[in-house]
């Protein structure tokens, strides 16, 4: 049931983690 | 007679009270005009006028539940309600609402007439087990209970024969989640905008403190009752008593091993959720962070 | 003097009808007035139509430069995002209802359409601004107002807006100002291309002394509902597609920054637009999801207590 949740999340966590080194690439 | 023995359970929206208070708002308000404007007095010395609708909803069961209404026209040569406008209305709203059936009609005022019962068996032959739901639009400010009646009808023998009579019944408040947040909006009239974040949790928070504020009021109630019971100042309800045991040996309300991991599992999304969302802001604040120091440290700029 | 406004003064609102004093101003009308009844009705609809846009129409009046809504009443129309003017299928549905309305009393005119837009925020597609026009055009003085029926459970308040459009080809003097909401990325061009071609009224609400009387009373009964509710469990698929649009936009902004020397700082076009950079929006939208998630489980984690911690 909280399948559909779980994945976003997912998908939110994976996009942060992509996101810090392109932030700290900038520096 | 007092109380209904049909054990039909009535589920009643707020929707429909709002519907019967409009429609006799607005009919008392043209009425008061038009008195006005034809010399005949004050608006107060008009009588409250009565008007009429059809309540409907969906009867599952032995539950009936009594979801919207709509108003009706009372034609005074029939003592009864305009059929062909009730068919009409009907068949409208039969196209918006499908699964919606004629559960009854609905009056305003005091208390039910013996020219209630007129109109009352009219609709029998649209539901054999109409309801009949009252408004008293008497503005009270000591009352504390909604002033709406639900009655039924039966069939009792009295003076040796058989007449149908009005019955009281219970119901209850049922709302539907949006409907319960509309009429909390328009009950304490709060702005539709955002607020801040301290606004909308001190909102958020007052509903939740208001409602177990009204729990805590009548537990209080019962308690006090019981130990006057106990000390004898008032007869023992052993009826009472059996609900109150009944009551309390239900509590813990859910103990089991699903609901605590179906709630831990809610728990512990939220607190990802919070989590994630603090990690975003850091990004944010990171990112901007990281432009300025390049916009300092620039050898171009 | 609160039951006043439920007088329908007929003669007063023909005068207005022949001076038109809207025609001359494309912002004339800057308020509307709904009663309380009008906007349990239409979030009622609104919700009961689930996922599919659902419309009706508004029953009022005006009063110098407000909409005033006394009523609303549903149509039977749905998917009002697939084709301008859907209201055209209920035209016959629409002249019989107003029709016998007025037999019962209701002597106020329509004003105005409402429709929902379950999940995706208040505010006019392309679609709707064309729909909008075209009333404009015709049946004048009217209203649009959408509600978004999905949020307001979500948020614990109603999410609803009130619009009207320019005429084509005016530009307003000044730029609208208007409240931040979130738009899911498959919205948000419908929702740019077009967010200049109208203008928010502010939303007020009214009730008559019986009204106030009665929801006094009522709240003595639907207490028991307010503690009962849970929103963290009705909106599961809402929540989840929130949080995959943020995700989506968090990946779009970060090509944007990968791509840009000075991400956060904004393009002159921009700053004049006074627009947030990308992620500072995906901020907000983070912390709105969060914050109503919180409300939630403070909901549940109160209700616990309350209700589990007790032993006979």
């Amino acid at each position: 049931k909280g399948m559909r949740k779980h994945t976003a999340l997912d998908k939110w966590n994976t996009q942060l983690r992509s996101l810090y080194p392109t932030i700290c690439n900038r520096v | 007679a007092a109380s209904s023995s049909s054990g039909l359970t009535f589920k009643l929206h707020p929707l429909v009270i709002l519907n019967i208070s409009d429609h006799y708002t607005r009919v008392k308000s043209q009425a008061a005009q038009h008195h006005l404007a034809t010399g005949n007095g004050g608006a107060g010395d008009l009588p409250p006028p009565r008007v009429y609708g059809c309540v409907i909803g969906v009867q599952r069961g032995r539950t009936v539940e009594i979801f919207n209404s709509f108003e009706l026209l009372y034609d005074p040569s029939t003592h009864s309600l305009d059929r062909a406008f009730l068919e009409k209305k009907q068949e409208l709203y039969k196209k918006v609402f499908p699964n919606f059936y004629i559960l009854g009609w609905y009056s305003t005022g005091s208390e039910a007439q013996e020219s209630d019962m007129h109109i009352h068996k009219a609709l029998m032959d649209i539901n054999e087990n109409p309801v009949y739901v009252l408004l008293n639009p008497a503005i009270n400010p000591a009352q504390k209970d909604l002033p709406v009646t639900i009655y039924e009808s039966e069939l009792h023998v009295i003076d040796g024969s058989p007449q149908l009579i009005f019955v009281r019944s219970s119901y209850t408040i049922e709302t539907v989640e949006a409907e319960r947040i509309s009429v909390d909006h328009v009950a304490h009239l709060k702005p539709s905008d955002g607020g801040s974040a301290a606004t909308q949790l001190a909102a958020h928070l007052t509903g939740i403190h208001s409602a177990i504020k009204m729990l805590n009021s009548r537990i209080r109630v019962l308690h006090e009752y019981l130990v006057a019971m106990q000390k004898g100042d008032i007869p023992c309800e052993n009826s009472l008593l059996r609900q109150v045991s009944s009551l309390l040996r239900r509590l813990p309300a859910i103990e089991s091993g699903k609901f605590q991991d179906d709630f831990l599992m809610e728990y512990n999304d939220t607190l990802l959720v919070t989590y994630l969302a603090m990690l975003t802001n850091c990004s944010s604040a990171m990112n901007e962070l990281v432009d300025k120091i390049n916009t300092a440290y620039d050898r171009h700029s | 003097a609160s039951d006043a406004i439920f007088y329908y003064d007929e003669a007063a609102q023909a005068k207005l009808q022949q001076e038109k004093p809207w025609v001359n101003d494309p912002h004339y009308f800057k308020r509307v007035k709904i009663s309380a009844l009008a906007l349990l009705k239409m979030v009622v609809h609104a919700r009961s139509g689930g996922n599919i846009e659902v419309m009706g129409l508004m029953q009022g009046k005006t009063d110098g430069d407000a909409i005033i809504v006394m009523d609303a009443f549903a149509l039977p129309v749905e998917g009002t995002e697939t084709r301008v003017n859907a209201q055209a299928d209920a035209y016959e549905y629409m002249v019989d209802y107003s029709q016998t309305n007025k037999q019962a009393g209701r002597l106020e005119n329509a004003v105005g359409w409402y429709h929902s837009h379950p999940g995706y925020g208040c505010w006019l597609s392309g679609i709707d601004v064309s729909t909008q026009m075209l009333n404009q055009q015709y049946q004048e003085p009217f209203l649009a107002v959408v509600i978004d029926p999905t949020r307001t459970v979500s948020a614990g308040k109603v999410d609803i807006g009130a619009f009207r459009t320019y005429p084509e080809g005016y530009k307003p003097p000044d730029e609208p100002v208007s409240e931040y909401q979130t738009i899911p990325l498959n919205k948000i061009e419908d929702f740019g291309v077009h967010c200049k071609q109208y203008y928010a009224l502010d939303i007020t609400y009214f009730k008559s002394s019986l009204d106030s009387h009665l929801l006094d009373l009522l709240w003595n009964k639907y207490w028991v509902n307010t503690l009962s509710s849970s929103p963290l469990l009705g909106n599961g698929d809402y929540v989840a597609g929130q949080i995959s649009d943020l995700a989506e936009k968090l990946e779009q902004a970060e090509n944007q920054l990968a791509h840009t020397r000075f991400g956060s700082m904004l393009t002159p076009s921009q700053r004049k637009k006074e627009e947030d950079p990308a992620l500072a929006k995906i901020k907000r939208d983070s912390t709105k999801i969060t914050v109503e998630q919180v409300h939630g489980l403070m909901s549940q984690v109160i209700k616990d207590i309350l209700f589990n911690s007790v032993r006979p």
